[in-house]
């Protein structure tokens, strides 16, 4: 899978889950794709908590890619 | 140690979490 497919992902899955187009990923717009994956309320408050990894409270598209990499190609950094 | 192994629960939990972004995305049903 090439680098850029990789990224047009990650901004796919990032608006998938920012539907208001803000740039960024709220605990609130991560709860409300609860209807739309087979994950509960708690388990998308982990992804959130896992993928959040300054504490903000907010996923910036970037968290979010260096989560998806992780789950992509291991915990490793690089 | 703890923390490895809550690592590897966020980990089954994010995987979970892209899997579904990337079935939902196929339009798999």
């Amino acid at each position: 899978v090439g680098q850029n497919t990789i990224l047009e992902k990650t901004h796919e899955f990032f608006q998938m889950c920012d539907i208001e187009n803000k740039g960024f990923i709220s605990r609130r717009d991560m709860q409300r794709l609860n209807g739309g994956l087979p994950l509960s309320a708690e388990e998308l408050e982990n992804v959130f908590d896992t993928l959040d990894s300054d504490g903000n409270g907010y996923l910036t598209l970037e968290e979010f890619s260096s989560g998806f990499s992780k789950f992509l190609f291991g915990p490793e950094i690089s | 140690d703890p923390n490895m192994k809550a690592g590897a629960a966020n980990e089954g939990v994010l995987a979970n979490f892209f899997n579904s972004l990337l079935s939902k995305k196929t339009g798999a049903p």
